[in-house]
C-alpha cells in the first residue's frame, strides 16, 4: 500500500499476483480500490452480476460466493465504484476497520498468498486492508514526493497494530521500487535515503525492522502501461520485456522468502 | 482534480499558481490534498502555528487568518496531515460539501485566481473543491488506467451542478496532459481518444462542452521532479528546462482565456 498516488500499487499487485499464480501457487486478489483498477487490468467485468468486495464489507459472510476465478491458480475479489461509499455507511459501525479481516478468515486456509490492491489514501479501505494483512509491501517511485508520505505510512501500520493488540502481527516486509529510471540523481538519492533509513531500524522494535528496498527495481517500460488496456497481465501481453523479467524475479525472490519464513 | 493518483495535479497546480503569480496576477493557492504536497512544494512549514485548511472547513469564518503569503503575488491556505480525519468529523453536518465554498465566497473578490489541489479521491475533500469552483482542469497522464476513470469524474462533476441548483454553475474546461510522453503508440492513442470526445461534446448541453486538451503538453522533465525537495518552484529551480516552458505557456493561455471570457 501507498497513500501517494500513481505510485504503480495496482500494476506491482496484479503482475506480482499473476506471477506467484503461474508458479503454482494458490493467489488471492483483492481489489479494494473503488477505481477497481486491478479488477479492469485482469479484463474481469467489475459488478456484472457477481458480488464484490463492497458487498462483503457490508456482509463479511458473503466472502465466499463473491470469490471469483481469473486466472488459473489465480482468484479475485471485485471492486466497483460503488464502493467509494463505504467509509461513510460504515461509519457508525463498531467493527468497520476489521470487517475486511473477519471475512478474509473465513477463506484464508485456500490460499498461499492472498494480494491486496489499495486505495491511494489512508480511509477505511486502506485501514480495513491493513487490519487483514500480515505483511506490507510498498510500492514506491522513487520521487521526493513519493518519500514524504513515507513517515506517515509507518505510522499508520503501528497505529493499526496497537489497535490490534498484538504489537507484532503486522510487518513492514519492504518497497518495491516501480516505474524506475535509475539514471537520474533523484532516484538514486532517493534509494540512498531509503536503504539508510531501514538499515538504522535493523535493530529497532518497529513493524519495519528488517524491511529493506527490493532489488531489482522494476524499471519503466511502456509495456506495463499498455497491458491493462487488453485486459492483460504482463506475462501475457509482452512476457520477455524488461518489466515482466523484473516482476517475475520480484515474485520469484518473494515467494523463496516466503517458504523460508 | 483527478481521483487518480499520480497524474500532476500537484506539480500543475502549484506551478501554474507560480506561473500567473510572476505574471503580475494576485493568486490564491488552496491544499486540499492531506497530503499536504502543493504546501510542501512551496516551502512552506505547514501547520507551523498558523491555521489550516482543516480548521477553515471547521470555522468557515476562520479563512481571512489562514491565508498567508507564500510569494509575491500568490498567497496560499495550507493543509496538514489531520484533514485526512475531516471526511469522518463532517460527515453529520448538513453543510459539510460546502464549507470550503461558504469560507471562500468571503475572500474571493481578494484574488484573481483561485486554483485547488484536491487528493486523489472523490471524496468530501474534492466535493468540497468542486462546489467552491467555477472552472475544472484535469491533469491526466495519457495511459490508460488514467483515461478509464474520466466518465466517473465527469458524472460527478454532473451531480455537483445538480446539487447546487444551478445547472451550469460548474464547468470542465480542459485537459492538462502531465508527464508527457508523445513518442509512444499508447499516449497517442489517449490523446486522440480524448481529442474525439470533446469534438462529440461540442453541442451537447453538458458541464464540458467546449472544453478540450490543452497543447502543448508538459513534457515529462526530471526537474519537475527534484523541485520539490528545495521548496521551490520550477521558475526559481530550472527556469529554463523544457517544464518550465510548458507549464508557463499554459498560465499565459489560461490568463488569455481567461482574460476573453
Ligand atoms: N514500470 C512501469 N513502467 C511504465 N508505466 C508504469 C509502470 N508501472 C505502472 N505504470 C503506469 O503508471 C501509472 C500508475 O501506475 P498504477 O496505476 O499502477 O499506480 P497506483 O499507485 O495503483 O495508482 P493509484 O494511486 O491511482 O491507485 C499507470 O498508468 C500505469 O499503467
Ligand atoms: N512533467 C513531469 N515530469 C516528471 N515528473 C513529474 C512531472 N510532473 C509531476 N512529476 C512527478 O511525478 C509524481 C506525481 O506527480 P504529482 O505528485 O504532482 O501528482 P498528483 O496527481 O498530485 O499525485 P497524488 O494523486 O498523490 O496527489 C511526483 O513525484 C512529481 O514530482
Ligand atoms: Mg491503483
Ligand atoms: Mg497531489
Amino acid at each position: 500500500m501507498n497513500q501517494k498516488g500513481g505510485v504503480g500499487k495496482t500494476t506491482t499487485t496484479v503482475n506480482l499476483a499473476a506471477a506467484l499464480a503461474r508458479a503454482g501457487r494458490s493467489v488471492l486478489l483483492i481489489d479494494l480500490d473503488p477505481q477497481a483498477h486491478a479488477t479492469l487490468h485482469l479484463g474481469v467485468e467489475a459488478g456484472a452480476g457477481h458480488a464484490t468486495v463492497y458487498d462483503v464489507l457490508h456482509d463479511p459472510d458473503s466472502i465466499a460466493g463473491a470469490i471469483i476465478p481469473a486466472r488459473e491458480n489465480l482468484n479475485i475479489l471485485c471492486s466497483e465504484t460503488d464502493l467509494a461509499a463505504a467509509p461513510s455507511e460504515l461509519a457508525a459501525s463498531h467493527d468497520r476497520l476489521t470487517r475486511l479481516r473477519l471475512a478474509l478468515d473465513q477463506v484464508r486456509s485456500r490460499f498461499e498468498f492472498v494480494l491486496i490492491d489499495c486505495p491511494p489514501s489512508l480511509d477505511l479501505l486502506t485501514l480495513n486492508g491493513l487490519a487483514a494483512a500480515r505483511e506490507v509491501f510498498v510500492p514506491m517511485l522513487a520521487h521526493f514526493l513519493a518519500l514524504q508520505g513515507m513517515s506517515k505510512l509507518l505510522e499508520t501500520v503501528q497505529r493499526v497494530n496497537q489497535a490490534a493488540g498484538a504489537a507484532d502481527s503486522l510487518r513492514v516486509t519492504g518497497v518495491i521500487l516501480a516505474m524506475h529510471d535509475g539514471s537520474t540523481t533523484l532516484t538514486r538519492e532517493v534509494v540512498a535515503d531509503l536503504d539508510r533509513f531501514f538499515e538504522q531500524a535493523r535493530e529497532q522494535d518497529v513493524p519495519w525492522r528488517g524491511a529493506r528496498v527490493y532489488r531489482p527495481p522494476v524499471r519503466r517500460n511502456i509495456k506495463l502501461a499498455e497491458c491493462p488496456s487488453f485486459g492483460k497481465t504482463i506475462f501475457e501481453y509482452a512476457p520477455t520485456c524488461p518489466g515482466a523479467l523484473d516482476l517475475a524475479q520480484l515474485a520469484e525472490t518473494i515467494a523463496r522468502e516466503w517458504d523460508e519464513f
